[in-house]
């Protein structure tokens, strides 16, 4: 339903937020 | 201007959004030979939340009634899907050499795509959501219509009744769908016209008793009370049909406002 895509997409946006994240934490340190 | 048309979309992808473009920045940079840590575990994680979006979308595809979002989300989807596979295939690289420059450029791709993806599946499914609005509107037009050949008390309570709950789940899916908007514009007008509609919906339904109480008895000024009722109706399709101009801009249209 509605609701789910909208949460399943968030999900997505944040696992590949932290992706970055963790790929940035070795580049910067 | 905001980049993203609601305040839903932009809470989604706004954060990745603004890491995407520090790992570009990081890269352009001249990458500073850092070797990359394993990604296995994040990677996983993406792909994972990718294929759980895709089986939602594909569902919602297969199952609507709407052809456009029937036709757009699968390629949307895609998308998404070959961005999780570009991300795989850069872990791999980079396990095996945690310098691997072809690996950097997969992530920074399949970043960029996810990124991508994502806003695309929601545009669509936000346009889709959209329509459904609209259609709604346009129902309420098409009930509007009618006033025209209401004669007599008994029809005036059977558009009552048709009309009602179309023009009550119109104002509250608009007030919804205004809040969620980030174009402060795009917002005013909407509110202003919900509000006049409400406003008139009660007039015009007076208006039709007037004309129907005068066909009834000696029938004068019923040119005149026929002709307020359709001022009336006018008045609440004009406004109903801004609603569905303005319900379906973006802040990409800002031409129009010029």
């Amino acid at each position: 339903d509605s609701s789910e895509m909208v949460r399943q997409a968030r999900i997505l946006a944040q696992s590949t937020a932290e992706l970055i994240q963790a790929i940035r934490g070795e580049a910067e340190a | 201007m905001p980049v993203f048309h609601t305040k839903t979309i932009e809470s989604i992808l706004e954060p990745v959004a603004q890491q995407v473009s520090r790992l570009v920045i990081i890269h352009e940079e001249g990458e500073a030979g850092h070797e990359m840590p394993d990604l296995e575990r994040p990677v996983f994680a993406v792909s994972k939340a990718v294929t759980n979006l895709v089986k939602v979308g594909r569902e919602m595809s297969t199952s609507t009634d709407d052809l456009i979002l029937k036709q757009d989300m699968p390629q949307a989807l895609n998308k998404v899907d070959e961005a999780a596979r570009l991300l795989v295939e850069a872990a791999k690289l980079s396990k095996i050499d945690p310098l691997s420059k072809p690996a950097r450029m997969k992530l920074i791709e399949g970043s960029r795509w996810i990124l991508q993806g994502t806003s695309n599946v929601l545009l669509v499914f936000d346009e889709s959501e959209v329509r459904k609005i609209v259609q709604d509107c346009k129902k309420t037009l098409d009930y509007l219509s009618v006033a025209e050949v209401v004669e007599n008390m008994e029809d005036l309570v059977q558009f009552v009744r048709d009309l009602s709950p179309i023009l009550s789940r119109v104002t509250v899916e608009v007030c919804k769908r205004t809040e969620d908007l980030t174009h402060q514009i795009h917002r005013e007008v909407l509110n202003r016209c919900v509000e006049q509609v409400k406003t008139l919906a009660p007039i015009l339904i007076c208006s039709m008793k007037i004309f129907i109480q005068i066909l009834s008895q000696d029938g004068k000024g019923v040119e005149e009370a026929a002709e307020n009722r359709n001022y009336l109706c006018g008045r609440m399709s004009e406004e109903l049909n801004e609603i569905i101009r303005v319900l379906q801009l973006t802040t990409y249209d800002e031409d129009e406002w010029d």
